[in-house]
């Protein structure tokens, strides 16, 4: 177990590097495991600076900046062992639009470079538009779901509607 | 393996039975707050085998069931089924002479779950077992729930080093 | 102590109910004071249902429904005791554009009626367009921050920009 | 009393003097992720006597001062500043006599901070009870931080209770 893990480490730590200055558009980050004797037992630390910042302690990054990090950690760990399945809910809530865009754009790389299907939950039309397809949940009926296929000219009443 | 469909019946706010089709790319999913959006996203995770009532954001597994609205009562089963294409022959041994499987969760109120895979019943852990060898499951970090994304930095390393296991 | 809790109890739960319904658009909503001896020792809680739903567990609403609510509930606080300034930072990151326009209305509407001065972090193009005046912050030099003062059409390009 | 002014100089991101003019109604403040303007709520909530550095997102108060950035070194000292307009004489009485009052809270690294009211030096203690007497202060329910909203319906009952006293 305890190869397996540093090996899994190195391999995240390389994609996390990558990844964190794609979605930032620059800036550097890395992860490091905390010293113990026993790396089943370690803990992860991650430090990162956004372009033309200092490294600084993590709960300092804004929350957008947190959730950038955050995407590029867990899409870091998704490269290594591929799910066949990913889901994100609302992720890009926090994200202004240039960094929407970033994660669209990355989102679309990951879908088209291997076989995981994604299911994106979100509000924002710049994400819906990179979609491609889209199903549109309604409440009709109050209190009762109802799953409809929509195209994004439907998408965009369906959020106006309500 | 790859995610074909997700049919949801008595499943929280989806009474009527419903169909999700999952196809490869991008698919999004949008609607007004309160929709049922999240509800679908456990859906998957529920039928994977959950077993927290918490990460299904209830107080007990029977708030998973259709708990009425103002127009129809309330249901006492509810039932949810994935399929999936094993045309590439991953899934483990006793599942693995078939094409396609599909994999059903059924809960009754105060009588608790039941699953069964292309018919045969069977036992939560072989379940919970079939999706972890495919690096996914209820617990899989690639299922982000709402929220979930802003604390994921803020958790104490140890917590985070979970994470990390996924990819080992 | 124990009479003024009690008497700002019912006050403030009179404005919830009234204030969430606003926000909701219809539906239902209560506070109580659990069981105990000594109000002051009590625990607050919530019974709301949306429009057409069933009254259940608050943790089964979903994101956007448990963000109104809680607005709810701020605002009927506010309304017993105002404070003289109001800080909101992407409150409405979790709402659709029917529920961003109600809660604008809803700000508005307690602006006009009272003293107190609201600061609005947003990144919702609508939550901009109401507002009285807008601030922009930049970083045009990278890892220093600076406020200047914009109109709608430059914030949108702030928005954009970054 | 009113809030008129909120002048920051070597706090977190805002190295160079800046003024936020807080008028009547409702003011927006927009820009892109990272940028600042979480950091101007705290510097409010900082000068009206925050003690926990955590509320501050730091590790300990002095990570308040500008850290420095690839182009500027690091500061020592971090000062924020607010205008109140006291016309309406609310003000507790050892500040009552004056139509305007400007509170200022200055830290320097490893030293600590310090509160002068009209240039007078005050304890943070009476600088504290100053807002708490006109229903706001640093731990105030109508200061709504990021991310806090999603939070106080699934906080436990015995906490949201602190925020109905808030109304007492
Ligand atoms: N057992 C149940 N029976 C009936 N309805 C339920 C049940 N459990 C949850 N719900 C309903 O589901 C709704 C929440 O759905 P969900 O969280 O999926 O919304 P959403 O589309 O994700 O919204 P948002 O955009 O705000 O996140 C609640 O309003 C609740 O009434
Ligand atoms: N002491 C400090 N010195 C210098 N910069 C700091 C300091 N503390 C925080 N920062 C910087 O402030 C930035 C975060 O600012 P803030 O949280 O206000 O952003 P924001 O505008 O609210 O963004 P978002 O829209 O993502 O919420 C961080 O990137 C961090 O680098
Ligand atoms: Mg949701
Ligand atoms: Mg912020």
């Amino acid at each position: 177990g305890r190869e397996r893990l540093l090996a899994a480490f190195e391999q995240v730590n390389g994609h996390f590097t990558d990844l964190f200055t794609r979605l930032f558009g620059g800036g550097q980050a890395q992860l490091s495991l905390t010293q113990t004797d026993d790396p089943l037992e370690a803990g992860l630390e991650i430090y990162a600076s956004p372009p033309g910042k200092k490294l600084q302690v993590m709960s300092l990054l804004s929350g957008g900046e947190q959730a950038l990090t955050a995407l590029a950690l867990l899409f870091a760990v998704f490269l290594v062992n591929p799910a066949p399945i990913c889901v994100l809910d609302e992720v890009d809530a926090p994200l202004d639009d240039a960094n929407v865009d970033r994660f669209c754009t990355l989102v679309e790389e990951l879908a088209r470079s291997g076989k995981t299907r994604f299911l994106v939950i979100t509000h924002h039309r710049m994400t819906m538009a990179r979609m491609d397809r889209l199903f549109g949940v309604t409440m009709s009926e109050r209190g009762v779901s109802q799953l409809v296929s929509v195209d994004l000219q439907a998408a965009e009443e369906l959020r106006e509607s309500a | 393996m790859q995610f074909n469909r997700l049919r949801l019946k008595g499943f929280k706010s989806f009474v009527d039975p419903t169909e999700l089709v999952v196809e490869r790319g991008m698919t999004g999913i949008v609607g007004p707050n309160g929709c049922g959006k999240s509800n679908l996203v456990e859906a998957l995770r529920w039928v994977m085998g959950e077993t927290s009532a918490k990460r299904m954001r209830g107080g007990e597994m029977d708030d998973v069931i259709f708990a009425g609205s103002q127009r129809r009562p309330a249901h006492n089963i509810a039932e949810v089924a994935v399929h999936l294409d094993n045309t590439d022959r991953t899934a483990p041994a006793q599942f693995n002479d078939l094409d396609e499987l599909d994999i059903v969760r059924r809960i009754e109120r105060d009588k608790g779950s039941t699953y069964r895979v292309n018919g045969r019943e069977t036992r939560a852990r072989d379940v919970q077992l079939l999706f972890a060898d495919q690096a996914t499951g209820a617990g899989s970090t690639a299922l982000v729930s709402q929220g979930r994304i802003g604390t994921i930095i803020n958790a104490k390393p140890s917590d985070r080093r979970t994470i990390l296991e996924e990819a080992a």
